[in-house]
C-alpha cells in the first residue's frame, strides 16, 4: 500500500477524527 | 482408530503450521450442538482453560482432568428461548455471555461460575431485536440493536451479576451494524460492518461515529473479524460468507483490507481463497461453499458447506491445515481457543475435539 493509493497517511488519525467528529 | 482418522490433511503447509489432535470430548445428552467456545477459570490465583458448549437448551462448562480427558462440571438450563450462540468474553475469567433467540438474537445472558464456592447462575443482560453483538476486553459488551427505525449501539460493563448500571451508547450509523472488531494496537477504536458494504469506526471512549468507509459492492455482506492498527493504517480481516469456489480466480473467504481512516480509502493487502484446483477436489470430492468462521491473530479457520474444516494463514493468503469430514459427520463449527493455538472443531452431536495449530 503506498500513499498514491490511499492518500496522505496519518499516524495520528485516531485522535485527528476525534477532534473533527461530533461529539 | 477415530483419531487417526481425523488427522488433518496438509495443503503444502509447513509441518509447524500443522493441527495436532489434543483432546477430544463428548456430550453424552445427544442434543444438537450450536456453539462451543471456551473461557479461563480462575480460582487462587491460577487459571485454567476451560471448554464451554452450547446446545440449543443448555449450556455447559468442561474442566480438563488428567490424560487429555474432560470433565463436565456444570450445566446451565436456559428455558424456553433457544441458545444460538455463545460470545466470549476475552481476559475475564469465569464469565461467559450467550445469545438466545430464532433467526436474531431477542436476549443476552450472563453466565457466571464462582471459583470459591463452585456456584453457578445466569442473569439477564438484554433484550431487544439484536443485530450484532462481542464480548470485548475489560468486562465490556458491544451490541447494536433495532426498534423500529432506531439503531442502537450501546456497551454495557458486565458485573458478576449481571450488567452494571453504567452503560454508554455508541453513534449509530443509518445502516444496520452486522458485525463488530475490537482494532488491536489501539485500545479506544471500534470498528464495525454494515449491511451496505461500509466499515465503520468508533471511539470508544467518547462513542463517536469517526469513519465509514466503503468497501463495495464485490462480496456483498461483508463480516469484520478482527483489525489492527499500524503505521497509520487500519487493517481489516473480512469475510464474505457467500464465496463459492470459481474457476478463474477463487472468491476470497476472507479478505485483509488496509484502509486509510484519513480518507477512507482502501486496498486490498491479501486473498485468502477456498481451497481450488486438483488438490481441493480431490481431498473434498466437490465445490464447496462457505458456511462460518473464526479468525485469531492471522489464523482464519471456517467450516464449508462440504463439512470440512479449513485453516489459512491470512499474511500468506494459503491454506495450511484441511479437516475432511470425520467418520461420524460433518464438522459444523470451527472456533479457536481464547489467547492460545488451539482451535476447536464441533460436530452437531456434540463431539468437540481440540487441534493443537
Amino acid at each position: 500500500c503506498s500513499e498514491s493509493d490511499l492518500g496522505p497517511i496519518s499516524l495520528n488519525w485516531f485522535e485527528e477524527l476525534s477532534a473533527e467528529a461530533p461529539p | 482408530d477415530v483419531a487417526e482418522q481425523w488427522t488433518p490433511v496438509l495443503l503444502d503447509g509447513p509441518t509447524e503450521e500443522s493441527l495436532q489432535l489434543v483432546s477430544k470430548l463428548k456430550d453424552s445428552s445427544n442434543s444438537c450442538a450450536v456453539d462451543v467456545s471456551t473461557m479461563w477459570w480462575e480460582a487462587g490465583g491460577c487459571r485454567e482453560f476451560c471448554v464451554v458448549t452450547a446446545c440449543e437448551s443448555s449450556v455447559s462448562l468442561w474442566k480438563p482432568l488428567a490424560s487429555d480427558r474432560w470433565h463436565k462440571v456444570y450445566t446451565w438450563q436456559v428455558g424456553e428461548i433457544p441458545v444460538i450462540q455463545i460470545i466470549p468474553l476475552p481476559d475475564t475469567g469465569n464469565l461467559v455471555c450467550i445469545a438466545l433467540g430464532d433467526l436474531e438474537i431477542a436476549e443476552i445472558r450472563l453466565l457466571f461460575c464462582s471459583s470459591e464456592n463452585d456456584s453457578f447462575k445466569q442473569s439477564l443482560v438484554k433484550t431487544g431485536t439484536i443485530k450484532a453483538v462481542l464480548g470485548l476486553k475489560g468486562r465490556r459488551l458491544v451490541s447494536s440493536s433495532r426498534t423500529g427505525q432506531e439503531q442502537q449501539v450501546e456497551i454495557v460493563w458486565l458485573s458478576e451479576t449481571g450488567r452494571s448500571k453504567d452503560g454508554q451508547t455508541l453513534m449509530p450509523p443509518e445502516e444496520t451494524v452486522l458485525a463488530f472488531a475490537e482494532v488491536e494496537g489501539m485500545r479506544d477504536a471500534l470498528v464495525g460492518t454494515t449491511t451496505v458494504n461500509d466499515v465503520v469506526v468508533w471511539n470508544l471512549r467518547t462513542g463517536q461515529l469517526l469513519k465509514k468507509m466503503h468497501v463495495g459492492y464485490s462480496y456483498p455482506a461483508s463480516i469484520c473479524h478482527r483489525a489492527y492498527s499500524d503505521s497509520g493504517l487500519l487493517f481489516v480481516v473480512l469475510s464474505h460468507p457467500h464465496a463459492k469456489e470459481s474457476e478463474s480466480c477463487g472468491n476470497p473467504v476472507f479478505r485483509v483490507i488496509a484502509f486509510n481512516p484519513r480518507t477512507a480509502r482502501s486496498a486490498a493487502v491479501v486473498f485468502s481463497s477456498l481451497p481450488a484446483g486438483h488438490s481441493g477436489r480431490q481431498v473434498l470430492g466437490k465445490i464447496h461453499g462457505y458456511l462460518e468462521g473464526d479468525v485469531q491473530d492471522a489464523s482464519a479457520a471456517a467450516v464449508l458447506t462440504s463439512g470440512a474444516v479449513v485453516v489459512w494463514d491470512l499474511l500468506l493468503g494459503r491454506c495450511t491445515a484441511l479437516l475432511p469430514p470425520g467418520p461420524t459427520g460433518h464438522w459444523a463449527l470451527a472456533r479457536w481457543a481464547t489467547g492460545s493455538a488451539c482451535l476447536l472443531a464441533g460436530q452437531r452431536d456434540g463431539t468437540i475435539c481440540l487441534y493443537r495449530y
